[in-house]
């Protein structure tokens, strides 16, 4: 089964 | 000084709904081009981010930029108090610890006020670029919900499979398997009926049902929904809200191990 990403792998904080 | 008012309470009470089930609290940053938000759900899986512009609100003043952090339970609380006919304003002095609501009948003669006490939030702002997505669907807003409440039956996941034919969502799980396909129209007699496909590469992506769902409590504020993605890239759901602004929610996919 696919795993759940994290949205921060994909954008940063600012 | 802040003060920001629509002509009917309706229009509030369906952006609070369309936020409240993935956000237990969020900041609403005030300036003189509107109201933002942007938040995060707990898990980090999806975020909120809505845009209110001042010129949509039948008055809108903010001398001062403001955030005010609102526990979104109390602040549903206290929008159940409003007839939807109501007109609604919202205050808050400069530096003040609380805003308050104000609703006035259409007929001016029951007015009534809840103040509610704002809360210091962490602001934890992501910085989304802005994107050229691989594939743009557009649809009506009400059969992109009734999709997503069917799929949810039959599995956790819905893979959302987009080609220039048409978009495709399925689901499988224990009961067995379920795909939904959607053509692009090729005439239709309302813009708000038609499903349009822009797309630049095939894609194909997997999502929580979960939110999905989550998203489409938004539905009351717009006739089509826009589906963004590209290959292994949070999916963008956005809601235009006629003359207002709009609520965008970013989902992170799952990806084979």
């Amino acid at each position: 089964t696919p795993i759940q990403n994290d949205l921060q792998e994909f954008y940063s904080l600012v | 000084m802040f003060e920001a008012r629509l002509n009917a309470a309706t229009t509030l009470k369906k952006v609070l709904d369309a936020i409240k089930d993935l956000l237990n609290e969020a900041t609403f940053d005030c300036s003189d081009a509107g109201i933002q938000l942007q938040a995060m759900d707990n898990s980090h899986v999806s975020l909120v981010s809505l845009t209110l512009r001042s010129d949509g609100f039948d008055k809108f003043r903010c001398d001062r930029n403001l955030s005010m952090g609102m526990n979104l339970g109390s602040m549903s609380k206290i929008l159940k108090c409003a007839n939807n006919e109501d007109t609604v304003t919202m205050k808050a002095q400069d530096n003040a610890d609380t805003v308050t609501f104000m609703f006035e009948s259409q007929n001016h003669e029951k007015v009534s006020d809840y103040e509610m006490k704002l809360m210091n939030l962490d602001q934890e702002h992501l910085g989304i670029p802005e994107t050229d997505y691989s594939c743009v669907v557009r649809m009506p807003a009400m059969e992109f919900a009734r999709i997503c409440r069917d799929l949810s039956q039959f599995g956790e996941s819905v893979i959302i499979c987009c080609t220039k034919e048409g978009v495709k969502f399925s689901a499988s799980g224990d009961v067995g398997s379920a795909n939904i396909k959607l053509a692009q129209t090729s005439s239709v007699d309302k813009e708000e009926e038609a499903v349009t496909i822009e797309m630049q590469e095939p894609v194909s992506l997997t999502f929580a049902c979960r939110y999905l769902n989550a998203f489409t409590k938004a539905t009351p504020l717009s006739n089509q929904v826009q589906l963004s993605m590209s290959a292994d890239v949070p999916l963008v759901v956005e809601y235009r809200i006629p003359d207002l602004g709009h609520i965008r929610y970013y989902l992170a996919p799952k990806i084979e191990e």
